[in-house]
């Protein structure tokens, strides 16, 4: 573990009473190479490490830890702090039916999070409709319609013929007729470079004003989450993010690099493949999680 | 001289945030770059040109693996590949683009839903395999996937198909129960047709991090993996994670997935690969 390499090079240096920029300098080699491990980006990683270094030196170590613990204390703290505030949950303000739009690259979970998300509303006293808005990828609507149908929430049902800014805008007038309070969209995933397809995203969001855009993204991305989250948000000004697959051994970095990027909340994680497995965010374990 | 610039820590600083970004991870690119401090330490390499193409050449030999040299079906048996990989990664696309490919050779396909897990993943491999001309043997959603595979390759023996290609669900390698059924799905396999599975297939895909090493680990463990699908390199990501893996593991990577469409599957070009890391 980092405590356990942070020990290791503290106990070659003498005088542990401060932390001085000399003997600092091999720890924070070795915090570098955790949190490139953790897969948190390079650009992310080098200045995070100079705010630690900036905050650590000169630091007294107190009494009842050790140098290695006392710096362990300064990068979960500089981790957590960066990491954002606990997270407020989804912000609905404004006239009813409300909607939420769920975008992403593809395979990150976008359809499954659409129907967690919808249980997730319904336990907490809404009446969600889901819309299926992926006319793309075969059986896109069979997937969302049997979700819905697990958790007995209605489904608008989609005409692949139509354009997905077109069935969104039918979807909202129809929310109404399923008493339903918010729409949650499900979009087909799709590339941040792909000039065309983000400009379907930005024409759905021009249509229905949504009151939430979460960008949906994979824990076990590596380098590349900041080119996604920065284009995401740069053409959408997402509201939030949701990591998805967050139950299995991934260290979870991307969640840094995102959160450095954007600077938007990570609101919820899912963590595992039922629909009941969402859970909301919280900042001090992704960054216990990132240390390993 | 133009482009013979003097070797400085600043050059071997750029590399190293190159193989970084590319997602090499931290242990690879540690080794790699030993080896050319070395060599320029030794006074092997002069100039930053030489220096590149020496790192270039040693990602390459880590990428320089063989496909093993395992038997295939006999005569009359259909060849079979066992796809596997963690959730969303590309499996059942993947398979659809593989078949077409087989399809396109004038071989008989037959697809094996063996998601019987995820909602409409049987309806998903069967609309490519409408699309591509395969056969797809699926039952009821919520059947033992090993008895489809099963009697999936008893269709298969007897309507002589040439490829049969299992689709898995995705899961996480770290969750016992799945992989436990999973290597149930590779013993049945084997069971039904001995030499069976022939080949299978990890598919990772290029946007993963260092977790990759992991699902490598994790899969090549429970049932050995003989090929790795890199998929979605039609994005930013550069899928450096596959240097590492099959360096450790011995796992060519045969296929690359540049797109969602039926032909972006490409046969595996490593010059063309580490060309894109350093581009
Ligand atoms: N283990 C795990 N799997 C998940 C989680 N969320 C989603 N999945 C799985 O990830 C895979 C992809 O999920 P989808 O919901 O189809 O992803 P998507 O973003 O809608 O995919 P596209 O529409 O093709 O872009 C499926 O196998 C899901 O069951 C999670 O939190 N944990
Ligand atoms: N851009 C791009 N997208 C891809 C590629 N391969 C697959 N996809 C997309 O990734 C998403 C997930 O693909 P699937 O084939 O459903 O992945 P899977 O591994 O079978 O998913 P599960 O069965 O849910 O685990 C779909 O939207 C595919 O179109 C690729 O090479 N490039
Ligand atoms: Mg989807
Ligand atoms: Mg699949």
């Amino acid at each position: 573990s980092l405590t356990e390499k942070l020990n290791a090079v503290f106990k070659k240096v003498t005088g542990r009473g401060r932390l001085s920029e000399s003997n600092i300098q091999d720890a924070l080699k070795e915090v570098r190479l955790a949190l490139l491990e953790a897969d948190v980006n390079y650009k992310v990683v080098k200045k995070l490490v100079e705010d630690i270094r900036v905050r650590a030196v000169g630091q007294e170590v107190l009494e009842s830890l050790t140098p290695g613990q006392q710096l362990i204390k300064i990068v979960n703290e500089e981790l957590t702090r960066l990491m954002g505030e606990a997270n407020k949950g989804l912000q609905f303000v404004g006239r009813t039916p409300h909607a939420l739009m769920l975008v992403g690259l593809q395979g990150s979970g976008k359809t499954t999070t659409a129907a967690k998300l919808a249980r997730h509303l319904r336990k907490h006293g809404r009446q969600p409709y889901l819309v299926p808005a992926d006319i793309y990828r075969p059986a896109a609507v069979d997937q969302l319609e049997k979700l819905g149908a697990q958790i007995n929430i209605p489904v608008h049902p989609t005409d692949l013929g139509k354009k997905p800014e077109d069935i969104c805008l039918e979807a909202l007038s129809m929310a109404g007729k399923a008493s339903a309070d918010v729409l949650i969209i499900d979009t087909a995933g799709r590339l941040h470079i792909d000039e065309g397809l983000m400009a379907e995203l930005v024409r759905i969001k021009q249509r229905i004003n949504p009151a939430e855009i979460l960008l949906v993204a994979d824990a076990m991305t590596g380098q590349d989450a900041v080119n996604v989250a920065k284009d995401f948000n740069a053409a959408l000004d997402i509201t939030g993010i949701i990591l998805t697959k967050m139950e299995g051994d991934a260290r979870g970095g991307a969640s840094l690099s995102i959160k450095a990027v954007t600077g938007k909340p990570i609101k919820f994680i899912g963590v595992g493949e039922k629909i009941d497995a969402l859970e909301p965010f919280h900042p001090d374990r992704m960054a216990s999680q990132i240390l390993g | 001289f133009l482009g013979k610039k003097e070797i400085t820590p600043d050059v071997l600083d750029e590399l190293e945030e190159v193989l970084f970004t590319s997602d090499i991870g931290v242990e690879t690119t540690q080794e790699l770059l030993n080896s050319i401090r070395e060599k320029v330490a030794r006074k092997e390499l002069k100039d930053t040109e030489k220096l590149k193409a020496a790192l270039r050449d040693h990602i390459l030999s880590f990428l320089d693996i063989p496909r093993q040299d395992r038997p295939g079906p006999a005569s009359g048996e259909p060849l079979v590949i066992l796809v596997v990989g963690v959730n969303g990664v590309g499996k059942t696309t993947t398979i659809g683009k593989a078949s077409h490919h087989f399809r396109s050779q004038g071989k008989n396909v037959m697809l094996v839903a063996g998601d019987t897990f995820r909602a409409a993943a049987e309806e998903q491999l069967s609309i490519w395999g409408e699309r591509v001309g395969a056969d797809v043997v699926k039952q009821a959603a919520g059947a033992d996937p090993s008895a489809v595979v099963f009697d999936a390759l008893t269709a298969a023996i007897s309507r002589k198909s040439d490829v049969v290609i299992i689709d898995t669900a995705g899961r996480l390698h770290t969750k016992t129960n799945l992989m436990e059924e999973l290597k149930k799905i590779y013993r049945v396999t084997a069971k039904r047709l001995p030499g069976a599975p022939h080949e299978v297939w990890l598919v990772l895909d290029a946007t993963t991090g260092q977790n990759a090493i992991s699902q490598a680990n994790l899969f090549n463990e429970a049932i050995g993996v003989t090929g790795i699908i890199l998929t979605k390199l039609d994005g930013t990501a550069k899928g450096g994670i596959v240097v590492g893996i099959s360096h450790q593991f011995r796992i060519p990577i045969i296929y690359i997935g540049i797109g969602e469409k039926v032909e972006d599957l490409r046969p595996f070009e490593p010059k063309e690969f580490v060309k894109a890391i350093f581009d």
